[in-house]
């Protein structure tokens, strides 16, 4: 059980150690066990320092440094064994440009092994997108329909009466 | 596994009108303007596999899930419908059959039933066997709107045990 | 003081009204006092709806819609007796474009009574500031500098050892 | 009554160089990366103000909203001071100059000093002058990051309260 845990522990740093420093050029990352003989009685601290800082307690980052460091440990895990499919909200929210598209590169990659279904605002998220699904507010209710869609679909979908 | 289709009706803001969207496999953005209904979309798939937690639904209670309107553009909905279908072709999930369809409906005394692939069964024979396919509504693959902040507030005893269930 | 307080609660509600169906075209809005007969024994229940929908409560509101009706009321309050200044940190993290603009519009108007000191990451707000500042992080510290400003002036900000 | 320029030293992530920022009148926009700043910037003008909660300005102690720095980038500071000009020609302030200055220092074991115009006052002394131009810290006028959705989030009774100081 142990062993299990730490190979676990092991390969899952080693994907986030690399995966914040792509998302974040020029910082590091790492996993401390609070308990490394007896890993079981502790738990698992996160450091991670964007280029050029050094970053005391997590708390003390941005809303954008939170939001990288949060999604570093999400593919790190993904990488390791991924989940069927992530369903994210605005997870580009307190993001910049830069950073977007960095996640979306990334996200792209990911989405080979899992399916990847994103709400977002952000163009720069968008146009990295296999497929786009708009949503709309009309005639008192909600209706969906695909980007690539002609106007007959929007209508059959979201037309008349809801 | 992954969504291939999902069809709604009568859930939160989606009205009488059965409401149907085919997924692609991988990289999907769902775009429209605020309060368009973007997140009960993403809120239809949790509630799809099983979510209990009506506020994390965004709702008061069950009955707030289902569709209700102004007087005129449109009837308020008796109950809500969602139907996931999931391409099993990598038998991910335990049962033999290339899609799995998974329906959940509620009605306005908060009474709900659970259908597989057509069948009624109980809420804890689809959570088990989506858990078998790494599917749950909690997961650390959800990340619901505003909260992606919450995920390295997580205390370190937590992070522990998501690698233990994972490994 | 019953009739300070009311003459106050109602010059606000008037604003948060004509403010909300600014922001949000075709809704409407109102305040309501738990007890009319004796407001100080009661609160103030804020109501608004979007066009063509009828809120229950404001919790079953989406993102967009609570950060528009959030502002509606900050706005609302500006209007009756504004303070010296304002400083927000990304409030539009929330809004689509058209609501981010529609929300820089307003604070243009307001800020010839007022300050307002705003972080933005969207465009649409940023094309209708008086004053953009810029902030970057240089040689282990954060300096800042005015977009309008020329080189040598960022030089003199960011140079050197912090 | 607004705020014509900042000065801050050694203040979280601003470094042992005096900053300085000169701001208009109306509508200012602050934009760059993430991380580089900004938040720390609008944290500086509440800092100034008198704002004395550390955790709202997302820091543990005090100590931690004083510069410190990796070895070799820049020695860490001893102590952060910013100074604040506020443009008085309308004398909301009730100071009689056309320009009050208000600085504020803390060194490292968390010894704070307040200064008016350069003379040495108590907090409760700038708060108060502050409080007479509607100026206060903890304001409906003050959004940080992330917490516009909490504004609606207030009870009946808080709201109330707001519009009860306004009056
Ligand atoms: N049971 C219901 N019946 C009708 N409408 C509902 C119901 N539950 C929620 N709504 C409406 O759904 C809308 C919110 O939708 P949602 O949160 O999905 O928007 P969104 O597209 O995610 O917007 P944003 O970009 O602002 O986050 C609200 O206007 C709300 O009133
Ligand atoms: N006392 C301190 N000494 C040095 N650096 C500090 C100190 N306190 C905070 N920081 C650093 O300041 C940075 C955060 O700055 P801030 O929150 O202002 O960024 P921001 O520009 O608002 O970014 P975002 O767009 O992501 O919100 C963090 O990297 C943090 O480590
Ligand atoms: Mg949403
Ligand atoms: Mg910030």
């Amino acid at each position: 059980k142990r062993n299990t845990f730490l190979s676990t522990f092991y390969a899952i740093e080693k994907n986030f150690k690399q995966i914040f420093s792509s998302l974040s050029p020029g910082g590091n990352a790492r996993f401390v066990l609070e308990n490394p003989l007896d890993p079981f009685s502790g738990g698992v601290i996160i450091e991670a320092s964007p280029a050029g800082k050094e970053i005391k307690r997590l708390e003390l980052m941005s809303g954008g440094e939170k939001s990288i460091t949060s999604l570093a440990l999400i593919f790190a895990i993904q990488q390791y064994h991924p989940a069927p499919f992530y369903i994210m909200d605005e997870i580009d929210a307190f993001l910049d440009e830069q950073n977007s598209s960095r996640v979306a590169d990334l996200i792209k990659e990911l989405s080979r092994t899992s399916q990847f279904i994103v709400v977002s605002l952000k163009k720069a998220t968008m146009k990295k997108a296999d497929q786009i699904i708009g949503v709309t507010y009309m005639n008192g209710s909600s209706c969906v329909f695909s980007i690539d869609a002609n106007l007959k679909q929007l209508e059959e979908q979201c037309g008349g009466e809801g | 596994v992954y969504i291939k289709k999902i069809a709604i009706r009568g859930f939160k803001s989606f009205g009488n009108r059965k409401v149907t969207v085919n997924f692609s496999k991988g990289f999907v953005v769902v775009v429209g303007p605020n309060g368009s209904g973007k997140s009960n979309l993403l809120d239809a798939i949790r509630f799809g596999i099983g979510m209990l937690s009506a506020k994390s639904m965004r709702a008061g209670s069950f009955s707030d899930l289902i569709f209700y309107s102004k007087s005129g553009s449109g009837r308020a909905a008796k109950y809500a419908a969602v139907s996931l279908y999931l391409d099993n072709t990598d038998r991910r999930i335990p049962v033999n059959s290339d899609t799995v369809i998974i329906t959940r409906q509620i009605d306005l005394d908060g009474k709900g039933v659970y259908r597989l692939n057509g069948r009624t069964v109980s809420r804890s024979q689809i959570v088990d066997l989506l858990e078998a396919a790494g599917i749950s509504p909690d997961g650390y693959n959800m990340i619901p709107q505003g909260e992606i902040l919450e995920v390295i507030r997580k205390g370190p005893v937590e992070i522990r045990r998501l690698f233990e269930n994972i490994a």
